[in-house]
């Protein structure tokens, strides 16, 4: 068994009884079912019509039905004075299908030979924003604005109201969600008036780590509260404050809590009034500050740059060491060191040290040595003079060689240069003479 | 060393003692990896010694002792103008050694200073002549295994020259004297070097500073009245040593 495909609906058409424009035949019975897309309402136009004319158009007619309502049923012709012909007025189906049914009786009149209808139809938009409101008690298509667009229609809120999830009807907006930017403005629905009842909104304010809100309540507050012997009870309604890992705070009364630091990226705030009551509600200001990280404090023998009286996230600082010093971490030497005050208020590395240089171990010198004018271990301004093994040699070009451990590790004379001395042979010159006194 | 004295230690200590093939030389220290001696002490039967056979002995004045720690020759330096075949011509009668080890130098090591290139020699100035050669007791004559040393002035060209003469007339084969050369000794005699001491060095002094003025290097007899020392004139051979030991 094949299932025949629905016929598409089409947005325009003709229809015309058999044999037209020649007489139609007797002991017709045929139906047409017109159909265009949902949203769409047929017009029907007659361009001619000429069918036996009849009282109640008993014997030949053509049927308009909607629904398996008659829309009319038509006979005769334009200057026919019994029959009922259409005339020139299109007729409208209510929806969007129409059904046609011609007939004709057995005996056709001899003198006149009638050649029946020929009709154009056309699919037009409905309006279904002007249709009256449905019998059925469902209330009006749209609670506030219905739209009508072509086949179909949309409803939309006044501002300060949402459409719900049914799509017809509105609802009080919350403004809720998440607020992400580094400031903002909140406000319950309807603020400064006083909201429908009911209200159920949530607020999260979730900005990157690193930073923290703060809430600032505007003067002009006001939730409904309970007055009891410990002070106002949010019973009924109250603004619910919520910091990760702390006890929520329930706002309620007509006194601004002002300012609320709360040390934390993440709040959020949720607002509930019950059926009863009356609120006129809150706003807010929210701003957010920086993490601040602790005072990195000083190092021995460097410097902390840039010097701030205090610190926050994304700041970095760096560490310098005095001329003559280098600087350490575990033990280890480094080039250069910074750190970052991270987004737990943390900074990424502790501070290094800073220790003094040394120049190593001065070269030694052939056939002499060095010894130590000032400091000790080769370190930083260290002061050596070299002396040549006395008096065998001495020295090529000088006789007070002195080398300074220089900030760039090197051993320096005062000449700046950093080559080593050379001790010469002295010649000629026997530690003993040969003497005697015999004349 | 005729007529001298033994050398207390550490008063000659650029002294050294050569062993070239088993005849004793002498020679001087003059920088620490350098030796300077005579070239005839280093040229037998017209061919210069191999480096091998060259044991060079410094730093104490007894043989002996000596003995126990020779130092040995990398290269040997033959003046390239000796030419000496018949021992008749000692012009140019110097030759470096350069040693395999640097010398650390101390009280009993220690170069002589070379000559400035020109130098002067004063007639009359005493100098200092040194070896481990002949020296005479009793008349006899003996190898000594000490240090000896003598000083003996410098003598006028002209006389030592006419000196050289007179010698040659008396006898055959004797040497020329050159300005390559100049004589120290006295003319009464008694006061020389002799054979073995050849090499070593005549030293004179300026300013507190010994200076190799002369290396031993011939003579007639050792000690006679009339007759020198002929030693080779260093101050002539300044420029030729410094570009020896600068090139090696």
């Amino acid at each position: 068994s094949w299932r025949l495909p629905e016929p598409e609906p089409v947005m325009h058409g003709a229809v015309q009884s058999p044999n037209y424009p020649q007489p139609y035949s007797p002991n017709l019975q045929e139906q047409w079912d017109l159909s265009v897309p949902e949203g769409y309402q047929i017009r029907l136009t007659f361009t001619h019509l000429d069918i036996e004319a009849s009282a109640g158009c008993y014997y030949d007619s053509l049927t308009v039905l909607y629904d398996a309502k008659i829309l009319g049923k038509f006979c005769g012709h334009e200057n026919s004075a019994d029959g009922h012909h259409p005339g020139t007025q299109p007729i409208l189906s209510p929806g969007n299908t129409l059904t046609l049914i011609f007939q004709s009786d057995d005996s056709n009149p001899e003198r006149h030979q009638n050649v029946g209808f020929s009709a154009q139809y056309q699919a037009i938009d409905r309006d279904e924003c002007s249709e009256p409101e449905p019998d059925d008690g469902s209330g009006p298509l749209c609670s506030q604005i219905c739209l009508n667009t072509l086949g179909s229609y949309v409803c939309s809120c006044h501002h300060g109201y949402e459409l719900r999830p049914d799509q017809r009807s509105c609802m009080s907006s919350c403004g809720g969600g998440i607020f992400d930017e580094p400031e903002g403005y909140l406000f319950s629905p309807g603020y400064p008036n006083p909201p429908p009842h009911a209200v159920s909104c949530q607020y999260i304010i979730s900005v990157e780590a690193g930073f923290t809100v703060s809430l600032n309540f505007t003067d002009n507050f006001h939730i409904e509260s309970v007055d009891t012997e410990q002070g106002p009870n949010c019973i009924h309604h109250w603004l619910e404050v919520t910091i990760p890992e702390r006890e929520p705070i329930k706002l309620c009364g007509g006194k601004s809590p002002g300012l609320i630091a709360t040390n934390s990226n993440t709040v959020t705030l949720d607002y509930h009034t019950d059926d009863e009551g009356q609120s006129r509600g809150w706003s807010l200001d929210y701003s957010t500050n920086r993490v601040k990280c602790p005072i990195p404090g000083d190092v021995a023998m460097g410097r902390v740059t840039p010097i701030l009286t205090e610190y926050f996230y994304r700041d970095y600082i760096f560490v310098r060491c005095d001329q003559g010093y280098k600087l350490m971490m575990d033990g280890e030497e480094i080039t250069s060191f910074s750190t970052m005050c991270q987004n737990n208020g943390q900074w990424h590395l502790p501070l290094p040290e800073c220790h003094i240089i040394d120049c190593g171990e001065p070269e030694p010198l052939l056939n002499g040595r060095w010894v130590f004018l000032s400091g000790f271990d080769n370190q930083y301004l260290s002061v050596v003079q070299y002396h040549c093994n006395e008096p065998f040699y001495t020295l090529l070009g000088g006789i007070n060689v002195m080398f300074t451990c220089e900030a760039d590790r090197k051993w320096r004379s005062n000449n700046d240069i950093v080559i080593n001395p050379i001790c010469i042979p002295v010649c000629g010159q026997p530690t003993k003479l040969l003497t005697g006194y015999q004349r | 060393i005729i007529g001298g004295s033994e050398a207390p230690e550490n008063t000659i200590p650029w002294q050294v003692m050569l062993s070239v093939d088993g005849g004793r030389g002498g020679g001087m220290v003059i920088a620490d990896r350098w030796i300077m001696t005579a070239a005839h002490n280093l040229v037998h039967d017209g061919n210069p010694a191999s480096k091998d056979t060259v044991r060079i002995y410094m730093g104490l004045t007894d043989v002996k002792s000596l003995l126990g720690s020779p130092v040995y020759a990398a290269s040997i330096h033959i003046h390239p103008e000796y030419n000496n075949p018949n021992l008749l011509d000692y012009n140019n009668d110097i030759a470096l050694i350069k040693l395999q080890d640097q010398i650390t130098f101390n009280s009993s090591i220690m170069p002589i200073c070379l000559p400035a290139e020109g130098a002067t020699y004063v007639t009359g100035e005493m100098g200092l002549v040194s070896g481990f050669g002949i020296t005479e007791t009793n008349n006899r004559r003996i190898l000594t295994n000490k240090l000896k040393y003598v000083q003996v002035p410098v003598v006028e060209q002209a006389i030592c020259s006419n000196s050289v003469a007179l010698l040659k007339r008396n006898r055959d084969n004797v040497p020329d004297l050159t300005n390559n050369m100049f004589c120290a000794g006295v003319p009464e005699g008694k006061k020389d070097s002799c054979q073995g001491d050849s090499g070593g060095p005549y030293a004179l002094r300026h300013d507190g500073q010994f200076w190799a003025a002369g290396i031993v290097s011939w003579g007639v007899d050792c000690g006679k009245q009339g007759t020198y020392g002929v030693y080779t004139r260093v101050a002539n051979y300044v420029g030729w040593i410094n570009t020896t030991m600068q090139e090696n």
